[in-house]
């Protein structure tokens, strides 16, 4: 298994980065670092839960797949929470 | 369905819309139509009317524009973020913003402009996102032709405004199908490289084997022009083909892309003109025969020759004993062939010709 403690590979940063810009964008996660993958802050997991409950994804708090998947699909800009 | 905080809506009926500027992706005329259209969707259900303006502020001013397009809130360049609007309200509420950089279309071909204005004018109008994946007010794109707003979305804007005193009733496009209704049944089933896709109505399932939860999605949304109803489908590994079956029309997947020459007619296989559909279908890989279900009976067709085997059709009933006379659908794993009728799964054993297991339908969807 990788070291989380290792150089993270480009593909899980672009990912990650896409992620915390989708979460900031559309569940209002607060600016600011957000640990990175494998090491999330807590913000970060609570807002993939809001977002996989939101789109009846099963309930994980990690960026798996499907997850993934949802956040690169063409949509609408209005934010899915809150103001 | 979901409303913006504090109900936002229009303290009026009568909501006033200016087109400031036009995509050149589309004629004048056509964007002029789609808006209308698309106000027409959510004025159908309600008392609201829409007066169009040529010039100065009114309520809903609709634009083009790309990037940073003077409200802080950029859009990103072509796909990602389409189009964007704001709730009711003075100056900036209402008002709807549509990427310049998407490609606009009124067909399926790239992204239809009606169907966006729709969803947007439904937050112009007061309505947030719906998690119904069905619902014109879900978040995510998807392409669909007929009438598109669900009940959710009726019931939503009717919440705001009430219906419309003299409406003749719209039928609203049907609800997502329920993945664990104990009564679910199958349109259709085949393997994709390894996935397993479950069709039922305007949806399909992708069940993936290490993901224990499927993922619906709308069939339009990944193949726009495949019908919304598929009959029947099955994988040809050998070839890296799934072949999709609606009426009397098959069309050819390569992954996820359409394979050019299709649709082509159904009778290209052998069949007789009498057959009309198909029920399901499902290819044996160790033996290189794709059997085709109809009514009570089945066909082999032979992938290799490409012609129908000789002495079909034959009974279901008979070569398949323990089964029901019919199949909604099937697929073949390791040896055993899983036929899906009405709200039973019949796992066959191919080598010992008998039924070993009788299922819900449904349990292949981790109900």
């Amino acid at each position: 298994p990788r070291s989380s403690a290792g150089p993270v590979p480009s593909e899980d940063l672009d990912d990650w980065l896409l992620a915390e810009k989708y979460l900031r964008h559309f569940y209002d996660l607060p600016v600011g670092l957000q640990g990175r993958r494998g090491e999330p802050s807590g913000h970060f997991t609570a807002k993939i839960k809001e977002m996989q409950r939101f789109f009846k994804l099963k309930v994980t708090g990690n960026l798996d797949e499907n997850t993934l998947d949802l956040m690169k699909e063409p949509r609408c800009g209005v934010p899915d929470v809150g103001e | 369905y979901n409303h913006f905080p504090r109900d936002l809506k229009w303290q009026t009926n009568d909501v006033t819309f200016r087109i400031v500027n036009y995509t050149p992706d589309l004629e004048k005329s056509d964007v002029d139509r789609a808006i209308r259209r698309a106000l027409n969707v959510w004025s159908d259900v309600t008392p609201l009317t829409f007066k169009k303006l040529h010039k100065g502020i009114a309520d809903i001013m609709i634009s083009f524009g790309s990037r940073e397009h003077g409200d802080h809130n950029p859009f990103d360049g072509p796909d990602g973020l389409l189009a964007h609007a704001y709730p009711p309200g003075e100056g900036i509420g209402g008002d709807t913003h549509f990427d310049e950089d998407e490609h606009w279309s009124k067909d399926s071909s790239t992204y239809n402009l009606f169907i966006v204005a729709a969803h947007e004018l439904g937050h112009a109008l007061g309505m947030s996102h719906s998690t119904e994946p069905s619902a014109l007010m879900y978040p995510v794109y998807s392409y669909s032709t007929g009438y598109p707003l669900s009940e959710d979305d009726v019931e939503g804007i009717q919440a705001l405004y009430g219906p419309n005193p003299n409406s003749r009733k719209v039928k609203p496009k049907p609800d997502a199908p329920d993945k664990c209704d104990p009564m679910l049944t199958f349109d259709a089933a085949t393997e994709l490289r390894g996935e397993t896709l479950v069709f039922k109505d305007r949806f399909y399932w992708r069940l993936h084997p290490q993901i224990p939860e499927p993922e619906q999605v709308l069939i339009k949304s990944t193949w726009p022009s495949i019908p919304n109803k598929v009959d029947a489908a099955y994988e040809n590994p050998e070839k890296d083909l799934v072949i999709i079956f609606s009426g009397i029309k098959m069309w050819a997947l390569n992954g996820y892309n359409l394979v050019d020459g299709y649709p082509k007619y159904i009778h290209r296989l052998g069949l007789p003109k009498s057959i009309r559909k198909i029920d399901a279908a499902v290819h044996i890989g160790d033996t290189g025969k794709t059997l085709l279900f109809t009514d009570e009976e089945y066909w082999s067709y032979d992938e290799a020759t490409g012609t129908m085997d000789r002495g079909y059709p034959r009974s279901i009933e008979k070569d398949f004993p323990g089964m029901n006379d019919e199949v909604d659908a099937a697929v073949y794993h390791y040896g055993f062939l899983y036929f899906f009728h009405e709200h039973v799964q019949y796992e066959y054993s191919y080598n010992s010709r008998k039924v070993m297991r009788i299922l819900r339908t449904n349990s292949i969807l981790n109900c």
